[in-house]
């Protein structure tokens, strides 16, 4: 949806950078295990779409001629080093194996939680929210809010389904959007284009 | 030890 918006529209704007270049980090954290295992098929492809979308994203924002004019650095002010920081550090305290990869991979779920919030604060200076970015917004908070349905099923149907860590930043991500999603359906309806409260 | 498995979500 993003790449389209970026595409369709030639125009990046009220897309925070900081949001997806943190994505851009989880995913090259967590699916380094491309390397060395293999689940399905279905699995690699997503990881490698996932790689694959975010980096074109970054890419567009930072170096593409006329994409890049429309997006505004002065807004997107959200520091990397307080969400990067904190993730780290738990990763290091809180995971299930003290080994390089587990860690990274404990990092990358940590940090997928809270790397919305700069596109969050984005969006709550901006006047004229894009449906397109609303959208998006409204999508990638329900895809992970949908995983608390697929975990609650596996952990009925699998003997040796225990994901702490995985179900605790879940929860906690998908609560972040919770203002969001109220004020998002509230405009969808009244049929009004998406204005956050300041 | 925990069994860990693989990490097989996205």
């Amino acid at each position: 949806v993003l790449l389209l918006k970026i595409r369709a529209t030639r125009s990046c704007r009220g897309i925070s950078l900081k949001t997806q270049e943190l994505y851009a980090l989880v995913f090259i954290c967590r699916y380094l295990d491309l390397f060395y295992s293999y689940i399905s098929l279905y699995n690699t492809v997503m990881k490698v779409t996932y790689l694959a979308t975010a980096f074109s994203i970054v890419r567009y924002m930072r170096f593409d001629k006329v994409v890049r004019q429309t997006y505004d650095k002065e807004q997107d002010t959200f520091r990397y080093i307080f969400l990067i920081a904190p993730c780290a550090l738990l990763a290091l305290v809180l995971n299930h194996r003290f080994s390089p990869t587990e860690v990274l991979w404990t990092f990358s779920i940590y940090l997928e939680a809270v790397a919305i919030l700069p596109q969050l604060v984005l969006m709550q200076r901006t006047q004229n929210i894009d449906n397109l970015t609303a959208n998006y917004v409204a999508l990638l908070g329900a895809y992970r809010g949908f995983y608390i349905l697929n975990w609650i099923y596996r952990f009925a149907t699998e003997k040796h389904y225990r994901q702490w860590i995985v179900w605790i930043s879940g929860v906690a991500q998908t609560a972040l959007y919770a203002d969001f999603f109220y004020y998002y359906a509230l405009c969808w309806k009244a049929n009004q284009r998406l204005q956050l409260p300041a | 030890d925990e069994d860990l498995g693989e990490h097989d979500e996205l």
